[in-house]
């Protein structure tokens, strides 16, 4: 479960960096 | 007795008319002529793929399995494509396996 929080901050991080 | 500036009054019209369209900027309104039509960036097989991982709400996320089913007579390739670039931008993100996704903006 951890490693899905993990999974969406990456998420999340990918997707700030794409400037959305 | 002289009056003097009675010629100023209705000479020219007033060069000002406001202009119809004030700038409501149309922004990217030009589609390129892309062979694979596009939607705010993503393909219209991403966009179904994001909009059904976003529509439900499961702990776990949407399974590939469930995907699949409800987007039959899609391309199992081209789903995992659509899935693989969501996530690869970030809109979704895999949960309990590398099988069951779940969006980034729908909690």
């Amino acid at each position: 479960l951890q490693r899905i929080q993990r999974n969406k901050q990456a998420a999340l991080r990918r997707l700030a960096a794409r400037g959305a | 007795n002289m009056t003097q500036g009675s010629f100023s009054a209705g000479g020219a019209p007033l060069a000002q008319s406001v202009p119809a369209r004030s700038g409501m900027g149309e922004v990217g309104g030009g589609y390129s002529g892309n062979s694979d039509m596009q939607m705010n960036g993503l393909t219209p097989h991403q966009s179904q793929v994001l909009n059904l991982i976003r529509s439900y709400c499961g702990s776990e996320g949407m399974s590939f399995d469930e995907l699949k089913k409800k987007l039959h007579g899609l391309n199992l390739n081209t789903i995992k494509q659509a899935v693989e670039f969501l996530s690869n931008e970030g809109h979704i993100y895999s949960t309990v396996d590398e099988d069951h996704f779940k969006s980034t903006d729908a909690d």
